[in-house]
């Protein structure tokens, strides 16, 4: 059975995009198949892994759309190995607007995802917009888990109470078991004042989960991008590429909890 | 007659809420009157001008939502001599869904803020989530000019034709003369090739102006939302404060062109 994990956060820029990709990658790695999903207009998710956006036939807006049925006709492989990606492209920008008077409309992604990936993969990674829109809501219910990275940074405290809301309105009615995974710090920079007080309070957001590892500025995760490749395979002994091997073995260890 | 400049991009976390908040201490410093208006849901132009997005009664969601016709009861005053606020709230996210059906929902904002703020106010100034939603949509109607942060990576590059096609839409038919106000290189550090690689592939985005002033990273940016004040005013002398000013300097010279 695949785990479906959504990474969200209503919050800009907190690196949700570079936790897909570098998550995918130090999975991947282990031996582990994933799927990507990319649930955001800007299509980030599909540029980090090399692929161009404006080229792809068909993306998952139609299959949100529900103009393409199959996922499997969306899917394509990507550059690096045991990583797929079911992409996103300009098309997604409208699809919102046009799903949202269907009926289920919160539920689209989560029929059509759930019984294609069963037997096929292990990890399905999915990259929310900065919203809490529909894309994200119907990532939210399509999920097992959130994880959801928090920037060490003032802003960004504050963005989580809108989340937390939305979840908690998703669990009562549309997916009862939808956990939140952990809180993953991320642009953490210990030698500072703030960066060492906002990881005492992301600690202290409530009784979530905040995983051990946190994720440093590094020039080479923001070089990464530009390769089309997770930093696990572009600079394998980068401490970008440590820091989520050791995230990985985290999410590893939580899902047998 | 008030000059009335959108701070958007779709792409988060690029510091449009910064450049909003600094960009305004920098112009009262100067004399000038200025109005921040907060049209996103995060509240974060709120939280960083030192308000209690929890604790204001009315928000910028009852004036869209028209349940307040006027301006005036919901603009506040702020720690900052010279700026006012007219603040977010939660209720902002679900103004968009409420608007959606409304005759004129694109220029709800224009139809009600052009009147108020010109015999009142030098400069107004929109922080906008990022999206390009309703929300912005209103914003980029009611605007004179849009000021573009773009973070000098990967990513941030890409963001930057979305949100070009639909200034594109608005000046057809809803807006003529909106203009871009210029390209604001943000989070750039000339130390690293990925950032002076950037910046060159900012600067032929098309023939946009480009701001001479570069925004760098610093810790005193980043701290400056929790004093609840702009960094001109929290830390006048830094780096990010002379910035800010140099920018306001060139707002001022392009605003006679
Ligand atoms: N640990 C890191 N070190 C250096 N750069 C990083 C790191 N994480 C992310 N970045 C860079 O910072 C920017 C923001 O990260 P990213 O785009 O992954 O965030 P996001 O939350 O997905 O943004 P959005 O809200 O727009 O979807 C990107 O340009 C990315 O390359
Ligand atoms: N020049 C800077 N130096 C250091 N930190 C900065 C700088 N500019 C912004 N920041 C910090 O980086 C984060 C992102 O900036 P900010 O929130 O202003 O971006 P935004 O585009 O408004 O984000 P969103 O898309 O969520 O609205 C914030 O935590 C902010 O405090
Ligand atoms: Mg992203
Ligand atoms: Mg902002």
């Amino acid at each position: 059975v695949a785990r479906i994990i959504a990474i969200s956060n209503q919050k800009g820029g907190v690196g949700k995009t570079t936790t897909a990709i570098s998550l995918a990658g130090a999975l991947a790695e282990l031996g582990f198949s994933v799927l990507c999903v990319d649930m955001d207009p800007q299509a980030n998710l599909t540029a980090g892994l090399g692929v161009d956006a404006s080229a792809v036939g068909r993306s998952i807006a139609s299959v949100l759309e529900g103009t393409d049925q199959a996922f499997a006709s969306v899917v394509l492989p990507t550059e690096t190995p045991g990583i797929d990606l079911a992409p996103a492209d300009l098309d997604l920008s409208a699809t919102e607007s046009q799903i949202i008077s269907a009926i289920g409309r919160e539920q689209i992604l989560r029929d059509l995802l759930r019984p294609w990936v069963d037997d096929r993969y292990d990890f399905v990674l999915i990259d929310c917009p900065p919203t809490l829109g529909l894309l994200t809501i119907n990532a939210l219910v399509a999920a097992d888990e959130v994880l959801i990275p928090v920037q060490a940074q003032f802003f960004s405290l504050k963005g989580f109470s809108g989340l937390n809301r939305v979840i908690g309105q998703i669990r009562k009615s549309l997916n009862r078991d939808l956990r939140i995974l952990g809180l993953l710090v991320t642009f953490y920079d210990p030698r500072t004042l703030l960066g060492r007080d906002m990881l005492a309070e992301i600690r202290e957001l409530g009784d979530h989960h905040v995983f051990e590892t946190q994720i440093r500025q590094t020039v080479k995760l923001g070089e990464a991008p530009l390769t089309g490749r997770p930093i696990t395979a572009h600079a394998s002994t980068s401490e970008g590429a440590r820091a989520y091997r050791a995230l990985a073995r985290e999410v590893i260890e939580r899902g047998q909890a």
